[in-house]
């Protein structure tokens, strides 16, 4: 059990240092035990270096670089255990443009292999959906579902603000 | 792979609703207070979440509709879930799980497995160890996503026992 | 003492109410001590009526729905005792467009008496600016700042997704 | 009101940067990273912040810009602002109240009031009570505005003896 939380550490970290300098060139990302020697009682420690940024503790990442690091994260530990379902409500929230589309070209690769639903006010998030559900209160306090296509005009109501 | 969810009664869904999911993604939009929040309290809830918190709730039965300007509150709140199992993901002999939940203004409560009943430690065994039980990290409540990287050592440690 | 909380709990909240239902018409919004008797000691409760809503707790609003509130019962606390400035990150990070453009238009008409400084990645929000400013990394892990007009081509590159 | 801010060395604000600020709103945009929260950040430290939390490092020398890939790093850095206190909002005999504060990479600091030195104590005193001093609701951070309705009773009892 012990080599198994090794092994499977040592794929996530992989994993995650691969995926993070392939979406941010120039960019590093690190997984590693606080406490080798002792694996199974061990903290995990995480350093993440933006492009062109020095290394510094985590804490200090803007909201959107936090949210990049930890869908990457989140995704690579996927990558080595996937789950047969995910549920991502509003995960793009403090992001930018750029990366609100990096993120969602990497949920569309990930989503060959993996079923995604996903919660969004997000234009360009939603342009990845394979299938679309409006939510609207019709009657007041009473939640209706309609099947959107995208480059429907309706769409425009269900679309949060432009940012 | 889930495959539709059904809910009736539950929060803002007082009318019986289904939603077919893609196997690919599905995106789910609408405005501030519509309801897509509460599908995805619907989904915990059905794989056997209890953590009031995680709800948003402070008593169970407040996950029942309560009644809106227009309708009168419902007494029973259900949803249905059909899950994909051609791949034997999930630990049961069947190609197809269906999984209900109910609870009643009274408390009780009503689980069933394919229309069998069963208790709610039969549903939680069915998911744990998949990502989607209880400490999982497939599920993502809005405004969670930063935590796992903001958490301290500790937990973080445990997101990665559940994923060992 | 007792005095001057019990009073200045009773003007907060009835600017509370009364913002609350003009720009959420048909919505409910109050202030009540939990303790009537011991005011110095009470804690404080929040009631919230979206419109066409029936009473419920609040921790079952909505991430928008939230927010509002919070910002309402904020603004509330600076028409009784206004502050000499106020600096808001990302409040609207959780707004559909509608409550964007309520939001936007509410810190507008309090803007005559206060100042604010707001940032934000939303066009809706930005497009009530006096002064906009752009924050870039020109040089890399270097901030810069520019001072843009609205209207201004170059904003595209500032301003977030559509959502 | 609030007219100037200046950074030099503070975060990513490696070269010296002045921002003016209109008397009604001024809008901050950007990309992820680019600096946005740390000019909040600089605001909060300039005001007498203490708490690392807030500042989101876990040592003063923190903030104290750490070079880039382009960039050696600074050995200190310094934050001043300029506050229009004609309406006597500020407890001072001063029409201009310029506040400067500096940190050293050895952990030296210096604080001055109009350009005369001073402890970090006489710098808070100037806020207590105006909103912006600890506790105060004016600066609201990210991912923070729901706190104050989510918050416990008692804190939001804190809220209010602040206001009252
Ligand atoms: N038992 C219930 N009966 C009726 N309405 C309920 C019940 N539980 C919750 N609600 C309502 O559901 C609404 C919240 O829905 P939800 O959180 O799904 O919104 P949302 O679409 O996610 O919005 P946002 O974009 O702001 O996150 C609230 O207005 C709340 O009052
Ligand atoms: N002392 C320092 N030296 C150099 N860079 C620093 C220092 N402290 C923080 N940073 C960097 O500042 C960046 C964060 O900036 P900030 O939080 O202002 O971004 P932001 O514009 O608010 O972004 P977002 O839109 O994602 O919230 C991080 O990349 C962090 O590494
Ligand atoms: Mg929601
Ligand atoms: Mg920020």
């Amino acid at each position: 059990s012990r080599k198994r939380f090794r092994d499977t550490f040592e794929m996530v970290a992989e994993e995650f240092s691969i995926m993070f300098r392939t979406l941010f060139p120039g960019g590093r990302a690190y997984l590693s035990l606080t406490d080798e020697e002792n694996v199974l009682k061990s903290g995990i420690e995480i350093i993440v270096h933006p492009p062109g940024k020095n290394l510094q503790s985590i804490s200090l990442l803007s909201g959107g670089e936090k949210t990049m690091a930890a869908v990457i994260l989140l995704l690579s530990i996927f990558k080595i255990k996937p789950a047969p379902f995910c549920v991502f409500d509003e995960v793009d929230a403090a992001l930018d443009d750029s990366n609100t589309a990096i993120l969602a070209d990497c949920v569309k690769e990930f989503s060959r292999y993996s079923q995604f639903i996903i919660i969004t006010h997000n234009k360009i998030t939603m342009e990845k959906a394979d299938v679309l559900y409006g939510i609207t209160m019709e009657e007041p306090g009473i939640s209706h579902i309609i099947s959107l296509k995208l480059g429907d005009p309706v769409l425009d109501e269900f679309v949060g603000s432009e940012k | 792979m889930l495959k539709r969810l059904s809910l009736y009664g539950f929060k803002t869904f007082a009318k019986k609703r289904d939603i077919d999911f893609s196997d690919g993604i599905t995106c789910i939009v609408g405005p501030n207070g519509s309801g897509k929040s509460n599908i995805a309290d619907a989904i915990r809830w059905i794989l056997g979440e209890q953590g009031m918190k995680t709800l948003r709730s402070d008593k169970l039965t407040e996950i029942i509709f309560a009644g809106s300007e227009s309708n009168k509150p419902l007494n029973f709140a259900e949803v249905v879930i059909l899950l994909e199992n051609s791949s034997e993901r999930f630990p049961l002999n069947y190609t197809e799980i269906e999984i209900t939940r109910r609870i009643y203004r009274d408390n009780k409560s009503e689980f069933l497995i394919n229309r069998n009943p069963c208790r709610l430690k039969d549903i939680q065994e069915i998911f744990l160890d998949t990502g989607l039980g209880k400490g999982g990290i497939s599920m993502i409540g809005q405004g969670q996503i930063e935590k796992i990287i903001s958490s301290d050592e500790s937990e973080r440690r445990t997101l990665f026992e559940e994923a060992a």
